[in-house]
Formats: structure tokens, sequence, C-alpha cells
């Protein structure tokens, strides 16, 4: 599913040259559910926001599905982004004057879904991560995990068959940090892929592999 | 230092009445370190912006070191708020066209810190949460755990009396977090208070006691 080799990501801060990810190796299959750790500034977000496409590499080489990255048009990474990617965001990203609802429906707007059956789908994806009471609440209007799970809820709603979720449990109590792993399972026993950045053991444990970033290199 | 008397408070959405905190009673004497846990959506950052004297109860008392806060004029709460008050919060709060070190300078400026003392004292905060290397960054140029560092840099410049933080290590690794808790703890020893919100039992553990909150309420 993701072939990325000697991946590098540069940042220029005035005369300083900042290197957030320098030659990265990674593989990963699909189906796979694959643990990202390492220490805060390592790189792991940069790295997830490559693969996610919302940014690209400085060097280095990265193919999804067969296709690399680099090659793909406008529209095709938009269809990637929207239809195939679920992201759960470090910081949620939710947009401010609107409800979880309607942030909720936001993916499905992009995927054409109808209105009805949209309203559906994001109503189920809220009520499964347990904010079926709080669904026309602006994100000032809710707690900071009930922002991260109408991130999660955004994230799961196109039944994506990547997800990616940079530290989904962090704003999360065990128990309801619990329930929403138990969702990630769900789709990836559904066949899906999903890549987790995570600083919690606990969680990390959850996947099937664990890689190590430090200094924006993969651990061996 | 802290009395927390049926501490109540409402958020009204349309028609609803929404209970975040349903008769609170709580006692924190001074030096005290105290850690706050509870499902999500339990009201416990609510019940950190009253005690932070950033939002007022819809009912019951609050007095902060034998003041009844009700009864302190702007003036006298916004020095409370500056300078006896250090707020780490649960989504950081930093300045976004502003640089690392402006934004830990900011308590200082408003503390009436002669300009060079006030570069030397933010330099230092800096440093100790290990961002010696990214003082010149905006947030949008640091990674997640580094600008919740920043937050917690700036919450400490002043050398609170009363330290209050919102998920502190929630983006960080546990090295970092371990860096960060032992910054508390120094700050404790020298005999001011802490109270901590946290959903993880081994932040939980630092503190002297810890209490539960479920739906608005202190559980026994
Ligand atoms: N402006 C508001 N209007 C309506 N309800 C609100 C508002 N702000 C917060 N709430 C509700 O008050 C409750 C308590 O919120 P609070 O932020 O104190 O929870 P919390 O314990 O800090 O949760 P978390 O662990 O997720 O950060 C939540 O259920 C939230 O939806
Ligand atoms: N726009 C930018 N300009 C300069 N440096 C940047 C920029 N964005 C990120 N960085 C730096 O790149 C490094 C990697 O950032 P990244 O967000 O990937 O780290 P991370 O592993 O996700 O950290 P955390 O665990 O704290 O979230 C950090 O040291 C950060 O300061
Ligand atoms: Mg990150
Ligand atoms: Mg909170």
């Amino acid at each position: 599913l993701i072939e990325m080799h000697e991946l590098t990501r540069v940042y220029q801060l005035g005369p300083q040259d900042i290197y957030a990810l320098r030659g990265v190796d990674l593989n990963v299959g699909h189906g796979e559910y694959l643990a990202i750790m390492g220490p805060s500034g390592s790189g792991k977000s940069t790295l997830m926001n490559i693969i996610g496409c919302l940014d690209s590499p400085t060097a280095g080489k990265y193919i999804l599905d067969g296709t690399p990255v680099e090659s793909m048009k406008d529209d095709e990474l938009a269809a990637v982004r929207n239809k195939k990617i679920g992201f759960v965001f470090q910081t949620f990203n939710l947009l401010a004057r609107t409800t979880a609802l309607q942030n909720v429906e936001l993916p499905l707007i992009y995927a054409r879904i109808p209105r009805a059956h949209r309203r559906e789908l994001a109503e189920e994806a809220l009520n499964a991560v347990g904010l079926g009471d709080r669904m026309h609440h602006q994100p000032n209007e809710l707690s900071g995990g009930q922002r991260q799970r109408v991130a999660i809820a955004r994230a799961l709603v196109n039944k994506p068959s990547l997800l990616l979720a940079d530290e989904p449990t962090g704003n999360l109590d065990s128990q309801t940090g619990r329930e929403i792993l138990d969702l990630f399972r769900a789709l990836y026993n559904r066949g899906n892929s999903i890549i987790i950045v995570t600083h919690e053991d606990d969680v990390a444990k959850e996947a099937r592999r664990i890689i190590h970033l430090r200094d924006g290199r993969v651990l061996d």
C-alpha cells in the first residue's frame, strides 16, 4: 500500500535548515495496523502529513497503492484524500462556526453522498464515538476530548481504506479511549489499514507492528 | 487556598440546560499537589477555568486565598490571573503570529518586568522545557508536543503560587513528559500549589491526592 524510500522533509527557517525527516524508508502492506512512536519533535506528524498527501517531501519517493504520489494531478490527490484516507489530526482541525454534525458530514459532501443518507451516516458516526447528545454543539461548546472524538468520527465516516490517526487518544480517559480503539479494530478487521501515532504503550500494542522515529529517522 | 462550596456551572444551549458542574465541594490547602481525573466531558476543564478565575459559576461559592472571587474587581482578578496563577490550557491557546519566546514573555509583560530581565526569564523557561533551539519558531512551525511545552513554559515563567495544568502531557512521549513532571515537582517543592487534570494514572500518582469527577460531580 505504501512504499517510501529515502523520504526527506526539510523546513527552511531563515538561514537554518531543519530536517524534520531524514531519509525515511517505510513499507506498509494492505490491511496492516502500524503504530509510530518517538519523542516530541521527532517527525511523526510530518511523516503522517506526507503519507496523507497533505504535504510533499523535499526529496525521496512515495508510492501509494502503486502510483508515485508526485505524479498525481490535483483532482486525483483530492479523491485520494477525501475517499481513500481518513485523517485524525493531532490538533483536530474542526471548522469553528459549524456543528459537530456538519463537521462530520464534510467528507460525505466531497464524496457526493445524497443529503438524507449523509445525515444518517454522520449521526451514526457520532453515536459510535459516544456523542449522540452533542451533535448540534459547535467545537467551542465541546470538551477537549469531545472535539477529539468529532475529529475521529469525521475520519471514520467515509469508511476509509487507510486511517491515519495522530495521537487520537491524547485527550481521552482510558474508558473512552478503549471505545475508540475498538472502533479502529473493527475497521481493521474489515480489511482496512491503520497507521496510528501514539506516545502511549497501551495504545501502541493494539497495532501489529511498531516503528520508532528519532530525529527524523526510523530506528532499526 | 481554595474553598469551593456547591459550585454549579450550567450552559444554556437553546432550550436545553447542560450541567457541566453540579454542586462541587472542594477544599485545597496551600502547597498541595492535587490531581483531577474523570471521563471525557465530566467537567474537569470547566472546574479548572473557574478555579483560574477565567469563568464564573452559575451558583455556589468560590473563595480564593480568603477572598470571595465574585467580590473581586476587574483589576484584582487580572492581578490574580497574571501573577498568582499559571495556566496550561488543554488546547494551549498560544498567539499565532508570535514566536515561542514572545508567547512566553507575555505574562512577564503584564507583571511589568523590565525588558532585558523578561527576555532572560523567558529563555530560561524555554530551555527548561527543552525548547532552547525553537525559541524563534511560531506555533505553526512547531510540533504538537512543542506547542504544549511552550504553553507550559508560559505558565511557569512567572513562578506562580498556583499552577493549573489541564492535560499537560497529553501530547508528550514519556521521556519528555517526565521532564515536565520534574519541573512541576520542583515548583511544588518550593511551596507552591499544583492542580493537574490528567487521564493518565502515571501522571496522577505524582500528586499527593487524586479526586474523580463524573457528570459534573466529585465522587467520594
Ligand atoms: N459552551 C458550552 N455550551 C454547552 N455545553 C458545553 C459548553 N462548554 C462545555 N460544555 C459541556 O460541558 C461538559 C463539560 O465540559 P468540560 O470541558 O469541562 O469537560 P472535561 O472533563 O474537561 O472533558 P475532556 O476530558 O474531554 O477534556 C461537556 O459535556 C461539554 O459538552
Ligand atoms: N513549518 C516549520 N518550520 C520549521 N520547523 C518545523 C516546521 N514544522 C515543524 N517543524 C519542526 O519539525 C520537527 C518535526 O515536527 P513534527 O510535528 O513532525 O514532530 P512530532 O514527532 O509530530 O512531534 P510531537 O510528538 O511533539 O507532536 C519539529 O522539531 C518541529 O519543530
Ligand atoms: Mg506530532
Ligand atoms: Mg477538558
